[in-house]
């Protein structure tokens, strides 16, 4: 494997928004890119990462291979890169580490790391492809916001969209809140725009702490879609060039 | 107090 990525900022707040949530992953490379499932200890949240082959420049894979990586390794290196310096990811067949090295593009400074690999023996997990029932699309700080502000009230909240729109409610000790969005569209600046597309009504309930902690990836994208149908687990996916995403997966709360 | 579900059940092994 090599595979070069011109900022290095991207795995950088790749790998910060996922580490709180899964600790070791496999990083599995073909030639299509380097992708990366992994769920959380309690299996209530699936992390899944798909860095395409054209996010890099120059990529090469000659073989599959399943780099498992310590998430928190792998911060302690990242932390050495800047932003901007040209990041570039080696590994050899069979490998017992992976290189990094990060190149500052206005100095001659080269840094170079190696991360020694784990076997990790994860279970790989059917994604069904899904025709959801809402998918609404909204500034990325907009969905941390409501989060935050419900996550202060209450554990869960209520996720429920209709044509009127999608509202997020919250019940707690202190009392309850609300926010309620409709489909609008800015026309100065379509980022802050909220598009709202529903094919039949859906009403869930997924834990907020989780939500939280997948709102750590919100420096990624300008925008996030929430995707829900009755019963399944959300979607919640930032897009990042290239057709590279991050997407978060978290099973409802489901009876009385 | 609806009960918490895990993505094992939605997910299948592949």
């Amino acid at each position: 494997l090599e595979a070069r990525l011109e900022q290095a900022a991207m795995l950088k707040r790749v790998v910060d928004a996922i580490k709180d949530l899964v600790q070791d992953c496999n990083f599995d490379c073909n030639d299509s890119g380097i992708a990366l499932q992994a769920m959380d200890n309690s299996h209530v949240a699936l992390v899944s990462m798909m860095l395409k082959s054209e996010s890099f420049s120059p990529f090469r894979c000659d073989r599959n291979i399943a780099l498992g990586i310590n998430l928190t390794s792998l911060t302690k290196v990242l932390r050495a890169a800047q932003g901007d310096d040209i990041l570039t990811l080696k590994a050899e067949d069979a490998p017992d580490v992976v290189n990094l090295t990060f190149e500052s593009p206005e100095s001659d400074r080269l840094s170079e790391y190696d991360i020694k690999l784990m076997d990790i023996d994860q279970e790989h997990l059917g994604i069904p492809d899904t025709e959801y029932a809402a998918t609404i699309t909204l500034p990325s700080s907009e969905f941390s916001r409501i989060t935050r502000d419900l996550s202060a009230l209450s554990e869960s909240v209520a996720i429920e969209c209709t044509k009127e729109g999608v509202k997020f409610t919250c019940t707690g000790d202190i009392g309850n809140g609300s926010v309620s969005l409709r489909q609008h569209t800015n026309v100065e600046n379509d980022a802050k725009s909220v598009d709202i597309s529903l094919t039949e009504p859906v009403a869930l309930t997924f834990s907020l702490k989780y939500l939280v902690n997948f709102c750590k990836a919100a420096g990624l994208s300008d925008r996030v879609r929430l995707c829900l149908s009755n019963e399944v687990p959300l979607l919640v996916e930032y897009g990042l060039s290239n057709n590279s995403y991050l997407r978060f997966y978290l099973a409802p709360k489901i009876g009385d | 107090r609806p009960s918490q579900q895990t993505i094992g059940k939605f997910f299948g092994n592949s």
